[in-house]
């Protein structure tokens, strides 16, 4: 499973 | 925020400034495909509805403002103001071909069975081959004028240098997103062949012409 979308990057 | 992810985004908004510029400039959008310019008003349309959820940054929140306002005004321009110039003829590559197996992969294939995270997931999957009519086009007519050479130089440099950051992020902060790692992968690659003759023959003064 891995982190995921944080919404930072663009 | 690193020095790649920056340069990344640097990359990507001066790409952007080409575009609108060369359009601007010359009064024409010949040569530039308007439908990987809708592709890519779609991908920010469709990302960016965090604006209206998710507060990152200052920074953030302005780059998606620029980006959405951005990739909509280049498609007024092609579509509207300056429509006479739209080289309509070679732009003929069928963008359902993409729109479907991307919206098929992102139910599939997501971090979380949300709208919002598969809207997410579809505009990343989507920005990974939006630049196919484009380069279709290049391939249609066998040649780009330098300035468009330059816009999908450093549109093509934005996913890499993300690749760069991403590399950063895992070994520095243990952060990863498979779904962005591949995207950005496959994203790279589409563009290698054209990195390759913009190396070997724009950047030493000559015209992008592919061989007959």
């Amino acid at each position: 499973e891995d982190n995921g979308n944080d919404h930072d990057e663009l | 925020m690193n020095i790649f992810r920056l340069a990344g985004d640097l990359a990507h908004v001066f790409a952007i400034i080409i575009l609108l510029l060369k359009i601007w400039k010359t009064r024409s959008c010949a040569g530039i495909s308007g439908k990987s310019q809708i592709l890519f008003a779609l991908v920010y349309l469709t990302r960016y509805l965090d604006l209206f959820t998710t507060y990152v940054s200052l920074y953030n929140s302005v780059m998606k403002v620029l980006f959405l306002a951005s990739s909509g005004a280049t498609v007024y321009l092609m579509y509207v103001k300056f429509r006479a110039t739209y080289d309509r003829n070679h732009d003929s590559f069928r963008i359902e071909f993409l729109l479907v197996p991307c919206l098929l992969l992102s139910l599939l294939i997501n971090h979380e069975f949300t709208v919002m995270e598969v809207l997410w997931t579809f505009s990343i999957y989507l920005e990974s081959v939006a630049i196919l009519p484009q380069l279709f086009m290049v391939s249609k007519t066998g040649e780009a004028e330098s300035i468009t050479s330059h816009y999908l130089f450093a549109l093509g440099s934005y996913r890499a240098l993300y690749l760069l950051n991403w590399v950063y992020r895992y070994i520095v902060e243990s952060h990863y997103d498979l779904i962005a790692i591949f995207a950005g992968i496959v994203q790279t690659i589409l563009y290698c062949d054209f990195f390759y003759l913009y190396i070997t023959k724009v950047l030493k003064g000559k015209k992008l012409q592919l061989p007959a």
